[in-house]
Parts: structure tokens; C-alpha cells; sequence
């Protein structure tokens, strides 16, 4: 995934 | 932002209110482990350091905030504010958690996907929420009168912890190269430390009693 998606969850 | 993935933030958020409720409002933290509330302190401080670099949405920031406010304000209240402090059970948490923190440090160091600085404490993060709860449980354990609202926390939390695998199932069907095994893993394990609560848990709603765990 790229960097912007990597860390959308809490 | 899928059904499972909201309904796990909602049952998180829900599992913090509860327990802020029973500090807040009943001034007690009788069988609450400040050894786990400190390592959640300790997870939310070092996997939300992105706020400060990149933005996702407003929820997702304004749920960051929520979850670290509210984690060190329950571990403020457990250890500083005197009514609440005098009901901790301080002679039964004695959980040596802060050896949980090096082998989690390390192992973000070894065990990453990216070797950046956010990157391995993100990490390290997922490590450290996987074996949080610990302290917690055996606490539980040797506590004789479990509460119901210590033990709706427990159970709101691992519920979380289901609800974001079966989030993880989804999205790794429907996104492409969704794929986090560090996340997985750690999620995965997290959730398994919570199969002996729900067991006993869910006995004790079947059978409308109090909860007890045996020793």
C-alpha cells in the first residue's frame, strides 16, 4: 500500500 | 472505513467510557491495573506521533486524540487523585509490566516494515498493545468480586480486538495489496489472550452470575 493508507487505523 | 472497522472503534471507544465512568463517577478503581492503563499510555503516545505528520480525516485524528486524553487521564486519576488512588488494588497488581517494554523494543527493532523512526515505534506499539492486557487479566484473576463494569471493560476491549480482524478479513478482500502481517500478527495474538475472559465471561451472562475467574 502507499504511505498515505499504511496507518489509517487506530 | 468498513461496518466491522467502525463497529471495533465504537466498541473500543465504548470500553474507554465505561472505565472513565467508573473512575469519574463512582470515584473507584477497585480491580482496574494501572500496569495496563500505563502500557496503553505508553502505546497511544508512541503510535499517534503521526498526528503531527500526516492526516488521514478528521475521525481519525479527533479518535487519536480521544484515546490518548483519555488514557493518561485514567492513569492521572489512578495514581494522583486521592479517592480513586486509595480504592487500587496495589497489593494484587504487582505485574512486573515494565519487562514487557524492552523485549517489545526490541523486537520493533528486528521485526519492521519500514526502518524509520515512526515506523519502529508505530511498531513497537502494535507489540506493546498485544501484551498490554496481561497485567490487566491476572489481576482479574485474583480479584475475588469482579464488578460488572470492570468486566463489560474487558470484554469492550477484546471485542475491539475481534471486531478489527474481521476489518482486516474485509479489507483484505476488497483492497488491493492490503496486506500488514506485523499488524495481523500482533492483532491476531492480542485477541487469543482474551479466549479464556470470553469463555468465562460469557458462562457467567448464560448462567446470570457474577463473574469469577478461577485462580
Amino acid at each position: 500500500g502507499d504511505v498515505a493508507s499504511q496507518h489509517d487505523e487506530l | 472505513m468498513n461496518i466491522f472497522r467502525l463497529a471495533g472503534d465504537m466498541t473500543h471507544l465504548a470500553s474507554v467510557l465505561v472505565l472513565l465512568l467508573k473512575i469519574h463517577t463512582i470515584k473507584s478503581c477497585a480491580g482496574v491495573s494501572l500496569k495496563t492503563q500505563e502500557l496503553y499510555a505508553i502505546v497511544f503516545a508512541t503510535r499517534y506521533l503521526d498526528i503531527f505528520t500526516s492526516f488521514y480525516s478528521i475521525y481519525n485524528t479527533l479518535m487519536k486524540l480521544v484515546f490518548l486524553g483519555s488514557s493518561f487521564s485514567i492513569v492521572l486519576y489512578m495514581k494522583y487523585h486521592k479517592t480513586v488512588h486509595r480504592s487500587y488494588d496495589r497489593e494484587q497488581d504487582t505485574f512486573r509490566h515494565w519487562f514487557l517494554v524492552l523485549p517489545c523494543l526490541l523486537l520493533a527493532l528486528l521485526i519492521h516494515e519500514k526502518f524509520t523512526f515512526l515506523e519502529v515505534l508505530w511498531t513497537f506499539s502494535l507489540y506493546l498493545e498485544a501484551v498490554a492486557i496481561l497485567p490487566q487479566l491476572v489481576l482479574l484473576q485474583r480479584t475475588r468480586n469482579i464488578d460488572n463494569l470492570t468486566g463489560q471493560y474487558v470484554f469492550l476491549l477484546g471485542g475491539y480486538r475481534g471486531l478489527y480482524i474481521l476489518n482486516w478479513i474485509y479489507r483484505y478482500f476488497t483492497e488491493p495489496h492490503f496486506v500488514h502481517w506485523i499488524t495481523w500478527i500482533s492483532g491476531l495474538v492480542q485477541t487469543l489472550l482474551y479466549a479464556d475472559f470470553f469463555f468465562y465471561y460469557s458462562q457467567s451472562w448464560k448462567n446470570n452470575k457474577k463473574l469469577q475467574l478461577p485462580a
